[in-house]
């Protein structure tokens, strides 16, 4: 049960880890359009 | 002594399955630290990213309210757009003419996890924009085309709201030169191509510079260890050439 409940938190805070990266990666993106512009 | 011997075997095996599970568990905690780790400062690169966009992009649109009212009334003009109704199917384009522009819509379809919102539709655009506002939390990016200023079309990309499968383009304006790909059907070929792939085809076909480095940067949070030198090093090398060019 310790490991079944350790690979569920682990799968859990990955799937967090994937849509933060994908958040980052758009903010970056925008970021970047914004100082295009700027420049 | 037969007794004796069976139940130190047995006393072995168990010990033996105890130190494998245990070591199982250490593994599996270890990882579970690592995560938790880059999920920390995954969330606290994000929040300093997020951050410096609010900060850019407050004093850009200041900036832009002063010198540039161009932007503002062209954002109306596509709100106007955006609010009109359509009703199309899979690339099919409607068009609406009024004094001022000839406009247009067409629907692609798109990659649930594409963020570029680049479409094909058989010219190129340069992008000069792209924002998201608490109101319309999709994303909405801004093109010119390629020849402008000799060429006035405009146009502008955001994923549907009532099919997120689909991206919805809006153009303002006729192009006064051939396109890249002449023909009626530009948007129903690109259709056809586009269904005819799986998503990670279709993703190696769309292989532009800035998706590929996408796509390394979310790879190599999930598979490398060291993913925040490597996140902060492509960071960095888009930046780096954002400012070059």
């Amino acid at each position: 049960s310790t490991t079944s409940a350790l690979v569920d938190e682990l799968n859990r805070v990955s799937a967090e880890n994937k849509k933060l990266s994908e958040m980052l990666t758009l903010m970056c993106e925008n970021y970047n359009v914004l100082r295009k512009q700027l420049l | 002594i037969e007794k004796k011997e069976v139940s130190d075997l047995a006393s072995a095996d168990l010990a033996k399955k105890r130190l494998v599970k245990d070591e199982k568990v250490n593994k599996l905690q270890d990882e579970l630290n690592r995560a938790i780790s880059e999920n920390k400062k995954l969330t606290e690169t994000l929040a300093r990213v997020c951050e410096s966009y609010n900060a850019l992009h407050s004093y850009l649109e200041a900036l832009q309210s002063r010198k540039s009212p161009e932007h503002d009334n062209f954002q109306k003009e596509h709100d106007k757009f955006a609010s009109s109704s359509t009703g199309l199917g899979y690339g099919t384009t409607e068009i609406i003419s009024d004094d001022k522009a000839t406009v247009s819509t067409a629907y692609f379809p798109a990659d649930k996890s594409d963020t570029s919102l680049s479409v094909r539709d058989g010219y190129q655009w340069r992008k000069y924009g792209q924002k998201i506002t608490k109101d319309n939390p999709s994303p909405r990016a801004y093109f010119r085309c390629s020849f402008s200023p000799s060429c006035p079309v405009k146009k502008k990309v955001q994923r549907s709201a009532e099919d997120p499968s689909l991206f919805v383009a809006h153009y303002e304006g006729t192009h006064n030169h051939p396109g890249p790909h002449v023909g009626g059907s530009r948007t129903v070929k690109l259709d056809l191509v586009q269904g005819g792939l799986g998503p990670v085809e279709e993703k190696k076909e769309r292989g532009t510079v800035q998706e590929v480095l996408m796509q390394q940067m979310a790879s190599s949070l999930t598979n490398d260890p060291k993913f925040t030198a490597v996140l902060a090093a492509a960071i960095s090398g888009r930046l780096i050439d954002q400012s070059r060019t």
